[in-house]
Order: structure tokens, then C-alpha cells, then sequence
């Protein structure tokens, strides 16, 4: 129904603002329905503006801008509605170092009520799950798991099995 | 409602029955690329009721099948089962805490749905999950090269997302 | 042929003249997110004559004129000169081997075009450009997040990545 | 013409043919063009196997696997008609350690006859440049350039540079 898209995109919107400004650390964003009978027009708006910067078009935005602006997005909507179980399947990819710690502290806030699946790339994520497993193909082409502790992960010990098939 | 264990047998990569306990909080899949850490995203995927193969990036649903590697013929089944334990939903609720899901498919294209280790039909499973609050969109899935696209995606198609949560 | 300077003045984010020396090899960037290293490429293909502002991540043109910062008001024109050093074409070319492209653009929406710093017209430069190998489409760019979309083109949309080299 | 297209093609082909082999220290790839009055298959065909992997639809592939191959087309046609100049933005993104590695030494057979610009937050990259940019916004929302070695990219002394803006 109409009006109960409206009451989710209200409800996002607010998290949306709030969630983009911790990933950022300030700045400031905005989404907007934008109701139309043209079909070139009607949707939904983002507008984004990182700290120190001028609001441009969201094109303009950097690859690790737009990934956290898109996970403010995605976190902002699963927070109207939240799911006991989320999967994040890279999503930290395109960041930087100072970027991955913003996002953590972000996912630590729906840690509580939510499960997490995460499979990451970075050793500072790794750093925050509770439990790693570590995914080989010690016979080419069939996977097996391993249990991994972060020690063994920050040690090196184990990077011939997060790094190197 | 948690999430305890996942167990693949036969599911693309993992020929060998392979099992993962979830944890509260973060629970890390790492490993080298191809290794077939977004296998397990998409055994979750399937075993939730997933019903569509180019979501779990295959071209038909036998791609699901473990179909061999060096030395390994492929096997003529997959499965995938989830076990977890319900939130009891109030003091009248008697029902056993823990409960499971699971799915076979067989390489003659026949499909088995499981709920508490008994083969029934898939939409008394798909029943079931929706009273844990896993029914198919109730959970979220942020995936692997496709976070961009609600930026890149035109205002429009951006509602779908939205759509889900409503 | 070798690329020697770039040089870089109200450009995207590139507010202050700044100058990169190029070297034999592999000539790094680094930095955190959004510092402003995907700029540097897009200032090199729109030096090298990209005429079209989505090529740069922009809407416009004029979204490539530095439009200010917090203390810093917009300016009002952006200047990418690339300096390059040309082979010799046999013992008959007595050309100096020094030679510099370059481009501005005007708030007023206005372009010029420089080689050897005068200024000239846009197929000058493109005669130029095109004498030393660095025509449009002669050099490549593997652009940030755009790899995997030779492998997600369809089977026909591929062709175009041949046409180029062909 | 089309004889110049099938001779580019089949001179492409032979070339990714190799590159991936070196990028995969194995396994076998291939790519087909298909002629046909059906334009939905019409065009060009790839086929990749990973070394010990069974060949499988590219849909089947990996992120990391998925980016060596596309590299290995992109350096074959590359190959065809090399330019004097190429910029890689962050090729290596979806890379693990090892194929970091792998791409590097692709790379340099490459450097010869051609200036790259390469663009990276892998510090195994950044080892193998001639020479380093720091990018910074030390005044917020302009950029400016320092020249940085890669002892103080290894030792850390930049991570406030090239990790936290
Ligand atoms: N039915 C199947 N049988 C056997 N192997 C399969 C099957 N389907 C896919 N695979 C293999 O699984 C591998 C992909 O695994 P996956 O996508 O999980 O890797 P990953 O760990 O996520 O890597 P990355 O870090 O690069 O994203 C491919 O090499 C593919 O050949
Ligand atoms: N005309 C302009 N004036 C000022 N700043 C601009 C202009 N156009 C773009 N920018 C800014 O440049 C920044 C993007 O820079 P860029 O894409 O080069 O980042 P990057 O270093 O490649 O980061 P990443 O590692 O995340 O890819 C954006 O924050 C954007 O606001
Ligand atoms: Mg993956
Ligand atoms: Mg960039």
C-alpha cells in the first residue's frame, strides 16, 4: 500500500541520515521520493555529502565513498524492518583501513538483536568476529573447512590459507 | 530466533559433508579467492528457500550439484541443512526449541524439502521459516560486487528495495 | 614515446597546481578513499581529448571545474597540461622530441586547447596526440569497479572490446 | 573489415590463452566467436577453467577468479596493439595476496614497452613502483600530492596518509 511505503521510506530515511553521518564521520545525506508521471523522474533521490566536501552528484563520489553511502542505504532500510540473520558477503572490499574500523563500529550496533554471516577479505574485520573459519581447497577444486583463531591470522601462520589456494 | 549450524554435503564446491556453527555477533568466513566462501552464502541462500539459479550464480539448478574436480567424479545429490533454535513465542508455546530446515536436490532434477529431518512438502517448510521470521526477503543478504548498484541503480528501480521492508 | 609531467590546476579536487612526474614502469597512487586518486585518471583521459563527461564520472562539464571546499570558494577554470617526450621518426625528423598537451575549461562553458602551450584548436591536438600513439582509444584505461564487466556483457557487447585493438 | 576483426580476434585469443595460464599457474581458457543471424548469440564466447577445477559456466567463478579473467582478455587485446601508456584504477581490488602477486609478474612483462599509472591499496603493488604519490586532503576537499617512499609505506609511518583521510 501506498501509505505504508511511505511510513518505510520515512523511517529509512531518518537511519539513512544518521547511519551515513557515523560512517562519515559528519557530513551530511538525504534521500528523497520524488513522485512523478514521468517514469524518468519518479523514484528515489540520493544526495550525499561528505564532510569538508560541496553536495555534488553522487557520480562524483569516490569508489569507497559510494560503497559507504550504498551500505548507509542498505543498513538504513534493514533497520525499518530488522532480520534475526544477515549475510555480508565483501562488502568492505573497496575501503580503507580508517573506513573498515567506521563500518564495524556501525555493524556493532545491530550486533545485538542480529547474527551476522561475514565473509571478508580484511584482517581488521576478521579482528571482530567472534568465531573464523577458514575456507581451503587443500585438494584442488573440493572445499573444507578449518577452524581459525585471529592469533593464528595475525601471526602470518595462516595466510597460505587466506591467501594462497 | 538463532541460527546454529549449517551443514553442506554435495553443494558445489563442497563435496565432503561440511558443517558450520554460527556464533552470536560476527561469524568470519575467510580464505583465498575460488576457495568457495560465496558457496556458503549461497547454500544459505537455497536452503532459506531460494528458488531462482541466477541468484546463486548458476545458469540452471544442477549447477548446484558438486560436479567434480581433479580425481572426484560428480555426485548425484546436494544438500544443505540448517539447524536453529526458536524464540518461544509466549508460555503457551510447547513446540521443542530447536528446530531444522533442509533441501536435497538429486541430479534426475527432483527436488527434496526436509523440516525436522522429515522429507515434506516445500511449503510446509516455507511455512515453518516464516513463523522463525526467515521466510524468503525477511533476511538480508548484502552481496559480493552488487553493493554499488543501489547507487548506480536509476531512482525507479531504487524502491525495490524499499519494497521489501515495507 | 614516454609521458614525462602532468600537471593539474582546479581540477575536480585538485584545487591547487599540482605536479606528477612520471617514471620508466610502474608510476604509483595511493591514498585513503575519496582523496582524490581516480581524479588524476580521469584528468589524464580528459587531457588526452575524452569529450564526454559520464566517461568522468561527471553529468556535465562543468562538474570538472573545481566547485569549492569548506573555506575555499569554486574557480572558475580547470587546466591539466601533460607534457611527453616524442621518438624520433628516423634521421629525417628534426622535430624537438619535448611536447605538451593541454586543455581548459571556462565556468563560461568555453574550452581551449593548447600544444606547446599555444593555444590551438582541438584538431590540432588531436593531430598531435595522434602522431605519437596516444590517440582516443589508443591508449587504455582499466577503469575501478568496471573490470568485471567484460565477463557480464552479453556475448555481442564483448565485440566492442576488439573493435578498439582492431 | 571483417578479416582485420577475425585477425585481431584470433591474435587476442592466443594471447589470453597464455595470460590466463600465467595468472592461474595453469588451467586452460578460451574464447569463441560466434557468427550467427541470432543476435542473443552472436559475439564472443569466453570459457575459463581454473587449474584443478572442472570447466564451468564464468557465471560459476569467483569474485577474485572472475577478475583475473577479465584481466586476462583485457591484457590480450592489449597485447594486439600495444599502447605506449595504460592506467590500471584499482585493478587489483577483488585479489588476494598470491594473485596479487601473479598479476604483478603478468605486469611486467608488459613494462617494457609501456608506462603505467596504476592506481592501489595493495601494499604488494605499491612494492613495485617506480616511484609513489601519496594523495591527501590534508585542507578537506582538496586534494594535493606528496611523494612517498616505500619504506614508510612498509613501516607504516604513512598509514595516516594513505589509510585515514
Ligand atoms: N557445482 C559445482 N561443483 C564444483 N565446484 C563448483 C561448482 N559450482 C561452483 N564451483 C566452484 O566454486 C568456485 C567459486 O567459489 P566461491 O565463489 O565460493 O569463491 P570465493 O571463496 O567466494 O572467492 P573470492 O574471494 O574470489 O570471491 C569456482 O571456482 C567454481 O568452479
Ligand atoms: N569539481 C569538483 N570540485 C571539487 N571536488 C570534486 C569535484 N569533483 C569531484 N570532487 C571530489 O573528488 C572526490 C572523489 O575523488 P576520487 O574519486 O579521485 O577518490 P579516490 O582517491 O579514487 O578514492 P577511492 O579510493 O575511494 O576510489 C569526491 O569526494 C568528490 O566530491
Ligand atoms: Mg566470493
Ligand atoms: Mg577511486
Amino acid at each position: 500500500s501506498r501509505e505504508l511505503f511511505q511510513r518505510t521510506f520515512d523511517e529509512a530515511r531518518e537511519h539513512f541520515q544518521e547511519i551515513f553521518r557515523m560512517l562519515f564521520q559528519g557530513g551530511k545525506a538525504d534521500m528523497e521520493l520524488i513522485e512523478s508521471d514521468d517514469p524518468l523522474e519518479a523514484g528515489i533521490e540520493i544526495y550525499a555529502k561528505p564532510p569538508g566536501k560541496e553536495l555534488r552528484n553522487i557520480r562524483l563520489l569516490s569508489g569507497g565513498e559510494r560503497t559507504l553511502t550504498a551500505l548507509a542505504i542498505l543498513f538504513a532500510v534493514f533497520k525499518v524492518k530488522p532480520s534475526p540473520f544477515c549475510i555480508l558477503d565483501e562488502v568492505d572490499a573497496a575501503l580503507d583501513e580508517a573506513n573498515v574500523e567506521r563500518f564495524l563500529r556501525v555493524l556493532a550496533g545491530f550486533v545485538e538483536d542480529t547474527q551476522f554471516l561475514v565473509v571478508t577479505h580484511h584482517k581488521r574485520t576478521m579482528a571482530d568476529c567472534q568465531v573464523l573459519y577458514g575456507i581451503t581447497m587443500q585438494r584442488k577444486g573440493i572445499s573444507s573447512r578449518m577452524a581459525v583463531s585471529l592469533a593464528e591470522v595475525e601471526s602470518g601462520r595462516v595466510d597460505a590459507i587466506i591467501d594462497a589456494p | 530466533m538463532r541460527l546454529k549450524r549449517l551443514t553442506l554435503q554435495g553443494f558445489k564446491s563442497f563435496a565432503d559433508k561440511t558443517e558450520f556453527l554460527f556464533d552470536e555477533g560476527l561469524t568470519g568466513i575467510i580464505g583465498p579467492n575460488g576457495c568457495g566462501k560465496s558457496n556458503v552464502v549461497d547454500a544459505v541462500k537455497w536452503v532459506l528457500g531460494d528458488q531462482r539459479p541466477t541468484s546463486l550464480r548458476g545458469k540452471e539448478m544442477l549447477d548446484l550439484i558438486f560436479n567434480g574436480a581433479e580425481g572426484r567424479a560428480p555426485m548425484g545429490c546436494s544438500e544443505v541443512l540448517l539447524f536453529l533454535e526458536r524464540a518461544p513465542e509466549g508460555e503457551a508455546d510447547t513446540r521443542p526449541a530447536d528446530m531444522s530446515v533442509g533441501r536435497r536436490l538429486f541430479r534426475s532434477g527432483e527436488s527434496e524439502y526436509l523440516l525436522n529431518n522429515q522429507v515434506v512438502r516445500l511449503k510446509d517448510v516455507k511455512e515453518a521459516l516464516m513463523d522463525t521470521g526467515l521466510g524468503v526477503g525477511a533476511y538480508s543478504v548484502m552481496e559480493q560486487g552488487k553493493i554499488d548498484a543501489v547507487l548506480s541503480a536509476n531512482p525507479d528501480e531504487r524502491r525495490s528495495i524499499f519494497d521489501e521492508a515495507a
